[in-house]
């Protein structure tokens, strides 16, 4: 899904 | 993590500690736009609030709390320790005009409408709209001294890399995150103007002066 990958970004 | 988010961090890192080195060594904040700090510490604040309940990675906590604990110290700094030196008739963007249509579009546009996320993508329209009170003084005053030019290079450098990031990510993880795009090319298309000042005037040695 593709809204955890930015969450892992500052 | 690759190497342009790293890049990125790391230019972000540094226009933070650029920015707190000048204040510091000289004892004043001419030049620097409080108001820009203000939204700075805004987003920060709501984008980082997961510190709370989601642990990705010891760099990513540290780097959140540095974040954090800059932005904050430089609002220190600026409206209280070197509160004499701050440009106030000069720095007069009216950031409630940033701050509403981020909160507004953030209810909107939005991945998932829970509080964490709302609040995340509110950071993110905000942080791509922050530095205008800033570019505005710039162009107000006509001019900055050659460590806030590098301070702005540096701050905007760093969601330019993250834009290779997100088009590395694209292609190696076959994942993308249509709002941070979009509102980090926005966030680096506002710093072009300046880029082409900086690489043309400041890396020759020139000051940045903007034309009157």
């Amino acid at each position: 899904h593709q809204t955890n990958i930015s969450k892992d970004e500052l | 993590m690759n190497i342009f988010r790293l890049l990125g961090d790391l230019s972000h890192l540094l226009a933070i500690i650029i920015l707190l080195v000048k204040i510091w060594k000289t004892r004043s904040c001419a030049g620097i736009s409080g108001k820009s700090q203000i939204l700075f510490a805004v987003v920060y604040t709501s984008r980082y609030l997961d510190l709370i309940n989601a642990f990705i990675s010891p760099y990513n906590t540290i780097m959140k709390i540095v974040f954090l604990a800059a932005s904050y110290g430089t609002i220190y700094l600026m409206y209280m320790k070197f509160k004499a030196t701050y440009d106030v008739n000069h720095d007069t963007f009216r950031i409630e005009f940033l701050i509403a249509p981020a909160a507004v579009l953030a209810l909107i546009v939005n991945h998932a409408f829970e509080p964490l996320e709302i609040l995340w993508t509110f950071s993110i329209y905000l942080e791509s709209v922050a530095i205008l009170p800033q570019l505005f003084l710039v162009s107000k005053t006509g001019e900055a001294e050659s460590i806030t030019s590098h301070y702005l290079f540096m701050l905007g450098s760093y969601r330019a890399l993250y834009i290779f990031n997100w088009i590395y990510r694209y292609y190696a993880e076959n994942h993308y995150d249509l709002i941070a795009i979009v509102a980090g090319i926005v966030q680096t298309v506002l710093y072009c103007d300046f880029f082409y000042l900086y690489i043309t005037k400041v890396l020759k040695g020139k000051k940045l002066q903007l034309p009157a």
